[in-house]
């Protein structure tokens, strides 16, 4: 079948029929064309190994190995289009799923996502990401917000101050993120902003991945004394990645117009009955 | 009375590291979530009161906690309701609204009693209680400021045997 598409004025987003994943982004005022594929993934969480018997916990993210596993490999998918919201529902297990949504006149694709309770039945802590991989050439560099303020440059696998022994490579190379992540080849940039502070990482040039969810078993002996395990409504987390794709000239002046209204979004009150209309004047 | 006093509190507790990246124990993260319960009740209704004054009358406002779960008890019920949104940034914004509602036909209107564009989207899933049908529109918001929407579900078009009419398409 032919790929499946959402789009508007600004952006198209394009998917994979096979695997309903997200497969390309278009920005269409600046004709920038970007092949992005996008999935969960998680990390097996170290219990602790011969290098260490440092275990993953609330403080310490130390994963087991380098590469994550897929949530899956496919979503299963439904396509929903009206004239005010065009949506791809992806379906990617019964613990893991996301709205890829998009508003007339929006310069941005919204990837709401919700994940958990995360199963640990088979006793592995597990620590869910989202992750995007384009063909960009970013020479190991990525960028995070400090603070939703000033913008630095991360160097994977190095320090700008001291020489690095990077002994893990992984955790080694994970920032916070608080507003937003960027990756850029320096003449196309691929920006997202977050809605919560989370962390995140460009593992592999053209990669960019958040960590959203984690559950944990064990306890990471840094003074909390309990595994990162919530059993109540902690257990699911919903929130939204918003993806930009501009030239790198332009990309600014988006992602900040854009963290500013979500981080002040409008507040929403509801009334009862008809009531009178409230006059602006 | 109002206060926004608690919820300033509960918020400067929450800077600490142990609330923002989840590092404290069970009984830490239960009692963040107490305080900032605690606090927003009071905001709430210092809010309600700054709405009555600016609006010229008082009403029973509501605050729907879950909206991001698709949860609002009065939208999902009521036949008429109004949506009052704040834009709390010092710019001129568009934006969509999203309210969970009982499936059926509205009619929105903006703060000048012309109808606006409207949608109810049905989700693909068989659970409705966990999609319900959720009512789309555009909001205009002035800068620092806020606007009313009324919104009012209509009753659907039963066709008549006898005097067949083209279906209405959904226009609002």
């Amino acid at each position: 079948s032919p790929a499946l598409t959402i789009e508007n004025e600004h952006i198209r987003a394009t998917f994979d029929p096979d695997t309903g994943l997200l497969m390309e982004i278009m920005n269409m005022n600046q004709q920038l064309l970007l092949p992005v594929r996008q999935t969960f993934f998680w990390y097996n969480a170290s219990i602790g190994d011969n290098e260490s018997d440092q275990a993953s916990g609330a403080y310490i993210f130390r994963p087991n190995q380098q590469k994550p596993l897929p949530v899956s490999r496919w979503a299963q998918i439904h396509l929903v289009k009206t004239p005010l919201v065009q949506e791809v529902h992806q379906n990617f297990s019964a613990w893991c799923s996301q709205v890829v949504r998009l508003y007339p006149g929006q310069r941005h694709l919204e990837l709401e996502w919700s994940v958990g309770p995360i199963p640990v039945g088979d006793t592995w802590g597990k620590e869910v990401i989202s992750r995007f991989d384009t063909p960009l050439e970013t020479k190991g560099r990525f960028y995070t917000d400090s603070n939703g303020r000033e913008i630095l440059e991360r160097r994977r696998d190095y320090r700008p101050t001291w020489k690095l022994n990077q002994t893990e490579p992984v955790a080694g190379n994970y920032y916070p993120v608080n507003t937003r992540i960027y990756i850029t080849d320096g003449n196309m940039q691929l920006t997202v902003l977050t809605d919560r502070s989370q962390g995140g990482s460009s593992l592999r040039d053209g990669s960019l991945e958040l960590m959203v969810h984690r559950r944990l078993l064990k306890d990471d002996g840094r003074g909390v004394s309990e595994p990162l395990m919530e059993n109540g409504s902690g257990a699911w987390v919903r929130g939204r990645h918003l993806v930009l794709l501009d030239t790198a000239q332009a990309a600014a002046a988006g992602h900040r117009l854009l963290a500013e209204q979500e981080v002040l979004a409008p507040q929403v009150v509801l009334a009862p009955g008809g009531g009178a209309a409230y006059n602006l004047g | 009375s109002g206060d926004s006093a608690p919820l300033n509190e509960a918020m400067a507790v929450l800077q600490h590291h142990d609330a923002v990246s989840g590092t404290s124990r069970q009984h830490v993260a239960n009692d963040y979530a107490r305080q900032l319960a605690a606090g927003w009740g009071p905001c709430e209704v210092l809010l309600s009161n700054a709405l009555a004054r600016l609006r010229g009358f008082k009403d029973h406002f509501t605050f729907c906690q879950q909206l991001n779960i698709s949860i609002c008890p009065l939208s999902q019920t009521a036949a008429r309701f109004q949506v009052i949104v704040y834009n709390p940034l010092g710019r001129k914004v568009n934006w969509m609204v999203r309210l969970p509602v009982s499936e059926g036909v509205f009619v929105v209107k903006d703060p000048n009693g012309r109808t606006v564009p409207s949608d109810v989207v049905i989700f693909p899933s068989s659970d409705s209680q966990a999609h319900p049908p959720e009512l789309l529109f555009s909001a205009s918001l002035p800068a620092l400021g806020f606007s009313t929407y009324s919104v009012a579900q209509v009753p659907r078009w039963k066709p008549q045997a006898r005097a067949p009419q083209p279906i209405p398409r959904r226009s609002w």
